[in-house]
């Protein structure tokens, strides 16, 4: 997280920790679901995507209940039981994040507390948390000038329009031009440092219902270019609802 | 004469019936039916030449060796012997009938056409128990006790305590074996109330399926030899009930009613070679034999349709009250019968009742329960109610609400009776500490 602050305990109990390819964060659904981004498990490019989700499912490091990284080690990982990655996602179009979302069945339904609490997901008709200028938070252990964070931060940044956020990219010349599709928002500042960054990939973009009370995740940190150089992307939860409640459901 | 075929039953009628009989004439006939049977004859039709003393045309019957008249004439004739409807009848199983015509049935020099006569016998049951039939051989009665007569026959039978000897007819003492297996019945001494023979060895043996108690009753007069200070020094009445001896009885004072709580009792009757005391004479009847009342071990233990008496075969069934378990020792059970065996006791002995546990309840994840009543207890109607761990989860229970109460099936149920139990369910997006920002 860049130009953010420190979490303090139980600000962002749904937080995740996850160690697959490389750190990552997540989000706690119900008491035995992390929801996460995709490239978390199959990262762009990478010569180990042939890795069967078997192994991926062993090796997922899984943390939750604190905001210090030496400490979640101490407690010890959640083994996970099942991967599921949005069919959408294409790990190979390393200028594509459509459906860059995945999600985790934890083996042991997690004990819940102050400090492990699940994030509520978005009313499927609800569109009001994407409109322009939104602010929603974002915590992760990602990397802060150039240090990976060894304590949960989070920042407040104000969703963009789609408008806004594709005028912006197409400023963004390169070799070859990034997909921003309708499954995604962006959201952050152009001229502020304030976004996420690596190693956040995976948490959740929550903005608090004040209908409800609730805190609500809109988003899941997905990609960007560089760090707090311009807007963020994220993953556009509201359209995957019913991919994922199709999982939780089944479960 | 004709032999008349052995029926029972049958017609005789005179030489040419119905045209006129023939002149010099002796026809004759013996009647016989099956021993045991009397012959009764009667004419339907008779018309013979009339005669003084019937002198010319007759018939004539005979029977047991005598004479049953001889008979002629017209109906309402002056002169002759008409028989009308007379019935004749035999004493033995024989009947002889005789008719003789002479030359000629003139009168005034008329050719009167006599047709002579019908007759109609039958076979009758002799009554041979009747005194006035006693035997030919003029022996007197023909049994010396009792006497049964069926059609045809009949048979003797002996006084209680006598046996029908070989000849069928008389009657010796006989009562060193008597049993006895009706329900109800009686017994006597031989000729009750006559004097009983001397020398007596009897045993009267009465044997009852199981679980009858034989109740004996003395009927008067009730008499045996006895003396003033020896205890029945000369004839004695032994009651025994298997094996066990119930009493020795003589004298005049009756024993009245025994009850012998046994289905097989004997009694044992001895007499010495003198006395004419009238003896003794017992009503036996039986009941199912009692078992004790049944009596409930707690005050949560029903007896259905509780009855007043319990005897052999009955059975009683014992439920709880709701909320309380039929024991056996410790093992539950789901019913209970206690029936009522033949040695008066009852074929298991009576349960009780103790109250349904329901155990723990059922852990809630997430969650906790608690005993609404005090003390906590598990018992039947204990109370508890589940709560979720606040405000991680929140509950979700079925329509019957979050209150448990211990069921009479011992199991934890809700308001509807459903007895799945609530669950927790996380509670999202609501951290005990957001993100608050203060500054602006």
């Amino acid at each position: 997280i860049v130009g953010g602050e420190r979490a303090g305990k139980g600000n962002f109990p749904w937080q995740a920790l996850t160690h697959i390819h490389g750190r990552g964060g997540g989000a706690l659904l119900s008491d035995r679901w992390i929801l996460t981004a995709a490239h978390t498990i199959f990262p762009k490019g990478s010569a180990r995507n042939n890795v069967s989700l078997d192994e991926l499912t062993k090796e997922a490091d899984i943390y939750l209940g604190h905001t210090n990284v030496d400490e979640l080690h101490k407690m010890g990982t959640h083994p996970v039981r099942r991967i599921f990655v949005h069919p959408d996602y294409n790990p190979n179009d390393e200028h594509n994040y459509n459906g860059d979302i995945a999600l985790l069945e934890l083996k042991y339904p997690v004990t819940l507390g102050p400090t492990v609490l699940p994030i509520c997901l978005p009313d499927t008709s609800n569109t009001t948390f994407y409109m322009d200028g939104y602010m929603g938070y974002v915590s992760g252990f990602g990397v802060e000038k150039n240090f990976l964070s060894n304590h949960l931060k989070y920042v407040k940044l104000p969703a963009v329009s789609h408008e806004k956020c594709q005028e912006w990219l197409d400023t963004k010349t390169r070799d070859k031009p990034m997909v921003f599709s309708e499954n995604m928002f962006c959201a952050g500042f152009l001229r502020q440092k304030r976004d996420t960054c690596q190693g956040d990939s995976g948490s959740v973009f929550t903005v608090l219902d004040v209908e409800s009370g609730r805190w609500v995740a809109t988003g899941i940190v997905s990609w960007g270019i560089g760090c707090a150089q311009g807007y963020g992307f994220y993953t556009k939860i509201l359209n995957y609802l019913d991919w994922i409640k199709g999982i939780i459901k089944e479960d | 004469s004709s032999p008349v075929p052995r029926k029972l039953f049958g017609e005789i009628r005179s030489p040419n019936y119905p045209k006129p009989y023939p002149n010099n004439n002796i026809s004759s006939w013996d009647i016989v039916v099956p021993k045991g049977y009397v012959v009764k004859l009667t004419f339907r039709y008779f018309d013979l030449e009339p005669s003084e003393t019937c002198f010319y045309d007759y018939v004539k019957i005979r029977a047991d060796k005598k004479s049953l008249g001889r008979y002629c004439g017209q109906l309402g004739s002056t002169t002759g012997n008409h028989p009308g409807r007379k019935e004749f009848v035999s004493k033995g199983n024989r009947m002889h009938l005789s008719f003789h015509s002479d030359f000629s049935n003139e009168d005034n020099g008329m050719v009167i056409p006599y047709k002579g006569f019908l007759a109609y016998y039958k076979a009758v049951d002799l009554d041979e128990c009747d005194p006035n039939n006693a035997a030919e051989d003029g022996e007197g009665l023909r049994c010396q006790h009792i006497c049964h007569n069926y059609v045809g026959g009949y048979f003797c039978s002996c006084r209680p305590g006598y046996q029908l000897q070989s000849d069928y007819h008389s009657c010796k003492v006989e009562c060193s074996s008597e049993l006895f297996t009706e329900a109800s019945g009686y017994l006597s001494s031989p000729d009750y109330p006559h004097p009983y023979p001397e020398d007596l060895q009897c045993n009267y043996s009465i044997r009852l399926e199981k679980g009858l108690s034989i109740i004996l009753k003395f009927l008067e007069p009730f008499e045996i030899d006895d003396h003033q200070q020896v205890r029945c020094p000369y004839d004695q009445l032994k009651i025994q009930a298997q094996g066990r001896e119930i009493g020795e009885f003589c004298g005049k004072k009756s024993p009245g009613s025994i009850e012998t709580k046994s289905n097989e009792v004997d009694i044992l009757f001895f007499t010495d070679e003198s006395g004419f005391s009238r003896g003794w004479k017992i009503h036996y009847t039986s009941e199912r034999i009692r078992c004790p009342q049944p009596v409930p071990r707690d005050q949560f233990t029903i007896i259905r349709d509780l009855q007043p008496v319990y005897r052999y075969q009955d059975y009683f069934i014992v439920s709880c009250q709701t909320g309380y378990n039929l024991m056996k020792g410790n093992q539950k059970l789901l019913s209970f019968t206690a029936v009522c065996q033949a040695d008066g006791t009852w074929h298991q002995p009576m349960p009780h009742c103790e109250i349904v546990n329901c155990g723990n309840p059922a852990e809630l994840t997430n969650g906790i329960f608690s005993y609404v009543n005090e003390p906590a207890s598990n018992i039947y109607q204990s109370v508890i109610t589940y709560q979720c761990n606040e405000p991680y989860y929140h509950i979700v229970t079925g329509a019957g609400g979050d209150r448990y109460t211990c069921s009479p099936e011992g199991t934890w149920v809700d308001r509807d009776g459903q007895e799945r139990i609530p669950t927790c369910l996380p509670v999202c997006g609501k951290p005990d500490k957001p993100v608050v920002e203060v500054q602006r």
